[in-house]
This record gives structure tokens, C-alpha cells and sequence, in this order.
């Protein structure tokens, strides 16, 4: 299924972001 | 759907909609993120297992649904399974991976040249696996219907799951999978948390889709 590679963008894109957010506030 | 029956095909596709419409990223992401809060115990992460049925009736599996990272509570550095060739290979995926969301440009980020601690690398590697009919802890937890709780480093170690016998390697102190509707949800964390019945609650009340 598509939906699955899409889930993991997704998921990939916000965890991303969120190590981004700890990096800066370390 | 019963092509015979046009008011049972149209009330099973209304059905898969509504069963869909809970399945989508964001309601996922905001049952991860209520149980991870929720939780009194330190959870490093939480992974929702989507089950889905292969092409041609083969046999169901489990795959990437959503993930949850919140990270270690304890800041007290702790020894990392990684070489440094090892680390500087997680930086490199990292990069890539960062430049296949963000865009080339983004690969400059300091942010991803930040060492890859072994619970970041656990989780971003669970996004490749699967797993069919039965096999690994989530795959065990969706076969039987029950919850498999593995606290403590030893036992997580000698588990017969490749999966718990690597999220040890990783640092990960607890391994929880807890079988839901369409899927198991799992939590791991660096600390050793015994079996929490209000845990499971939780997720009955949070990930029972069907009600």
C-alpha cells in the first residue's frame, strides 16, 4: 500500500523536527 | 462487500471510511502523543504497528503506522553501541534523510550533525521493518491477542525476538507490545518499568477503533 511509505515520510518529517527542537535546546 | 445486497455494500464501505478516518496520521500521532504523556512510567518511544491484509489474501502484516519519539528523561549520557565509523554512518543516513524531506539545502542543518544517540537510531530503523503473520514481539502480541511485557535488559536479551534482542543492544530497558483494534501499539523505554494494568487501559481506551 502507498499509504504506508507516506506514513513514514510523515512520521520521518516530524521526528526530524522534533530532534531539531531538542538540538536547540540542549 | 455483497454485490447482492447493495445496502450491506454501501454500510461496509461507509464502515472502512470511518475505520480509515481513524486510521489517518494525525489522530495517530495525537493517541501516541496522550499515551506517552498520559503515562506516569518514562516511555522513550511509542510505535503504532498498523496490520493490513497483503495483496491476494496472503497472510496479514504488520507495518509502519506512526511513531512517537520523546527521548530519555535521564540526561546522564549513557554508553552508545556505536563505533565512531558507526556514528559518522548515522550522520550520513541522517543527512539523507534529511535532505529527502527538507530538500538539499537542508543537509547544512547543525542540528543533523548532532550525534545519533542508539534509541534515536532504534526508532528510526523500526520504520523499515514489518512484520508477517505472527513473527517478532509485535507480530507474537497481534497473533495471540495479549499483551507481551519484557522488563529488564537480561531478558530482553535472551528473548528468541530479533527485535527485543536489538532494542537492548540499543538501550532499551522495557519492551512493551499491546495488541489492539487493526494493530499493536508498542513502548519502549531506557528504564526498567513493570507491568502497568492503567498502561493498558490506556491504550485499550485510546486505540480501540471500533469502540
Amino acid at each position: 500500500s502507498s499509504a504506508v511509505p507516506q506514513a513514514r515520510k510523515a512520521s520521518l518529517a516530524r521526528f526530524l523536527e522534533k530532534r531539531r527542537e531538542r538540538v536547540m535546546n540542549s | 462487500p455483497n454485490p447482492a445486497d447493495p445496502s450491506k455494500s454501501s454500510s461496509s464501505a461507509a464502515a472502512t471510511a470511518a475505520t480509515a478516518q481513524f486510521f489517518n496520521q494525525e489522530t495517530l500521532q495525537k493517541r501516541l502523543l496522550a499515551l506517552m504523556e498520559g503515562a506516569q512510567e518514562s516511555w522513550t518511544y511509542a510505535i503504532f504497528w498498523q496490520s493490513s491484509v497483503a495483496d491476494y489474501g496472503g497472510p496479514s502484516q504488520l507495518g509502519w503506522g506512526d511513531g512517537y519519539y520523546k527521548g530519555e528523561e535521564n540526561k546522564v549520557k549513557r554508553k552508545t553501541a556505536a563505533s565512531p565509523a558507526e556514528q559518522e554512518n548515522r550522520k550520513k543516513v541522517l543527512r539523507e534523510l534529511n535532505s529527502l524531506i527538507s530538500g538539499p539545502q537542508s543537509s547544512a542543518d547543525d542540528a543533523v550533525d548532532e550525534e545519533v544517540t542508539d534509541t534515536e537510531w532504534f526508532f528510526l530503523i523500526s520504520m523499515a521493518q514489518s512484520f508477517v503473520n505472527g513473527s517478532g514481539l509485535p507480530g507474537q502480541a497481534s497473533y495471540s491477542s495479549s499483551p507481551i511485557w519484557i522488563a529488564g535488559a537480561d531478558r530482553l536479551s535472551v528473548s528468541h525476538c530479533e527485535r527485543a534482542r536489538q532494542a537492548q543492544i540499543f538501550g532499551i530497558e522495557t519492551m512493551v507490545c499491546i495488541p489492539s483494534s487493526n494493530g499493536v501499539v508498542e513502548l519502549g523505554s531506557t528504564e526498567v518499568i513493570f507491568q502497568s494494568s492503567d498502561l493498558m487501559t490506556k491504550v485499550r481506551v485510546l486505540f480501540n477503533f471500533n469502540g
